[in-house]
């Protein structure tokens, strides 16, 4: 364990936490008798967050952590996976199908077929992979997915007129665990013999890089101190 | 020594 993994895992939790919070304050802001200023203004306007992403995002931690029982690596390991795998699944259910948090959701600017991530990432798993077994397969192609899993959340932030902070600290932390990631990589790469993983190193740049745009804007909204505002 | 795989990684 380095410090960039470190503050990588830590940054990670913190987005989902960030939109853990989110989901609360819309559902206790529903609760209230009468509809304050801003529990209005959240339950009228799309909660900004794209299910299609967390969904993709369930998918990726199912396929990643398939050896959370088999193979024990440390505490830690096994109690971020688990965090992972709860709040992921957790906040689909949200989304789907409690009775307030879904009227937040706007399923019709939400339209990214994830289907068409799925199958190819299945595919190039299938053909690039370290090992030909039905884990190794499963686990590269969580690597592959997570790389394009946020892009259904980025489409609908251009499409959603004004983004709210929490979205936007979300989506700014969710590529800044990547980023550290890749700090790690190199960290060990030179630290460590034999520490050589392509396929890992090549869908967490692409990953990154994905966000190279919202970074752009997000830093360029906070320097200029304005909403933060994505190009249609 | 296993070589260090990254599996070892969330």
């Amino acid at each position: 364990m380095n410090i960039f993994r470190l503050a990588g895992d830590m940054t990670h939790l913190m987005s989902v936490l960030v939109l853990l919070l989110k989901i609360h304050t819309i559902k206790s802001c529903a609760g209230k008798s009468y509809p304050c200023s801003l529990c209005f203004i959240l339950l009228e306007s799309s909660s900004g967050i794209s299910l299609k992403t967390q969904e993709l995002y369930a998918l990726v931690f199912a396929t990643r952590y398939l050896d959370i029982f088999t193979d024990f690596i440390s505490v830690y390991n096994t109690i971020m996976k688990l965090i992972f795998l709860g709040s992921s699944f957790s906040i689909v259910w949200y989304i789907r199908r409690h009775k307030i948090v879904r009227r937040s959701y706007d399923k019709d600017q939400d339209t990214f077929r994830h289907f068409f991530l799925v199958l190819p990432c299945l595919l190039l798993a299938l053909i690039i992979n370290e090992k030909f077994t039905f884990k190794e397969v499963l686990w590269t192609f969580s690597l592959y997915l997570e790389a394009v899993a946020i892009l259904p959340q980025l489409i609908l932030l251009q499409r959603t007129r004004n983004i709210d902070n929490l979205t936007g600290q979300y989506v700014f932390l969710l590529g800044a665990y990547r980023a550290l990631y890749i700090l790690n990589w190199i960290y060990r790469y030179f630290t460590e013999p034999h520490y050589v993983h392509w396929i890992t190193w090549i869908s967490g740049l692409v990953q990154t890089l994905l966000y190279a745009d919202f970074f752009y804007y997000y830093f360029s909204s906070l320097k200029n101190n304005v909403k933060l505002k994505l190009p249609a | 020594k296993k070589a260090s795989s990254s599996k070892d990684e969330l």
